[in-house]
């Protein structure tokens, strides 16, 4: 019989806060569309 | 211990946007036939280093049609891409191309171009008219028309149809067939061609020998035909625009690296 083991969530202390009004940076590509999406 | 290697190039960056620049002026000038294309989307670049300062670049565009036909004299940067309501037509491309030094050139390049989908109009234009097939009988009868017609009325060279561009045929409110269709003088006057139109032969591929016309013909509830043509050698070319000048790059003119 296989039995289900609970899987522990990821520790939360090792994320890096994040300085106010931080905005990630865009995707590397695709870029922006320059007119309207087909 | 080694140096890292480059942060991957963004799609976004001045140097992708060089890049597909050098490719698009290559793209237009290959062709001849349709129309200009313009720069929609750098959907996708990969830069594989070759050795020092030598890069093989390879790029995915997505182009959108412009107004401009290809023969036309106007710069790409003064051309106007088609709206979503006029039916776009859009390209995609793979490029090739080689930076040796910061220079770029084109080494291969593989294109196709489709209309988008008359689902996607008819959601956002129900009433909008859609492209019509070149081979449709309306619209070969509208072009003869129109050329029939501004031949008969010029005193310049007598103009011979060259290639149809685009055609649109409106049946509600009123039955309307909108042609679009690139012209080429030749070595008769009108006068000559009606004593013998098979002697009519067109002049040397040069771009002011060449012309452009839209023609209307309105079917219904009235009958009317309203054609324009602009003949390349008539106007006042407009300045080159140079190429925009980025950083640390140097253009070099694209067209015989060609694989």
């Amino acid at each position: 019989s296989v039995a289900k083991r609970a899987v522990p969530e990821a520790a939360q202390h090792d994320k890096v806060p994040r300085p106010v009004g931080f905005v990630p940076p865009p995707p590397p590509c695709p870029g922006r569309i320059r007119y309207f999406d087909i | 211990v080694p140096a890292a290697p480059p942060a991957p190039l963004g799609c976004d960056d001045p140097e992708s946007e060089a890049a597909a620049e050098v490719a698009l002026n290559y793209i237009n000038g290959q062709s001849h036939h349709g129309y200009k294309f313009a720069l929609n989307r750098i959907e996708d670049i990969r830069v594989v280093p070759q050795g020092p300062n030598n890069d093989i670049i390879f790029l995915e565009l997505d182009l959108l049609e412009t107004t401009c036909p290809i023969l036309s004299p106007t710069p790409l940067a003064n051309c106007t891409v088609r709206s979503f309501a006029e039916h776009a037509v859009e390209g995609d491309c793979d490029v090739k191309l080689q930076k040796v030094d910061g220079i770029l050139s084109v080494l291969a390049s593989k294109c196709h171009s489709h209309a988008d989908s008359s689902e996607d109009i008819r959601k956002v234009c129900p009433d909008c008219p859609l492209l019509a097939r070149m081979n449709d009988t309306e619209v070969l009868e509208t072009v003869s028309a129109a050329l029939n017609d501004y031949n008969s009325k010029t005193t310049d060279s007598y103009l011979r149809l060259l290639e149809i561009g685009r055609a649109k045929i409106q049946y509600h409110p009123g039955h309307v067939v909108v042609t679009e269709f690139a012209v080429g003088a030749t070595n008769c006057s009108a006068q000559e061609a009606k004593a013998n139109v098979g002697a009519c032969q067109l002049l040397p591929e040069d771009q002011s020998n060449f012309g452009f016309c839209t023609a209307v013909m309105v079917k219904a509830p009235s009958q009317d035909l309203q054609v324009d043509c602009q003949l390349y050698g008539h106007q006042v070319p407009a300045p080159d625009i140079p190429l925009l000048s980025w950083p640390g790059v140097t253009y070099a003119h694209p067209g015989q690296d060609t694989s």
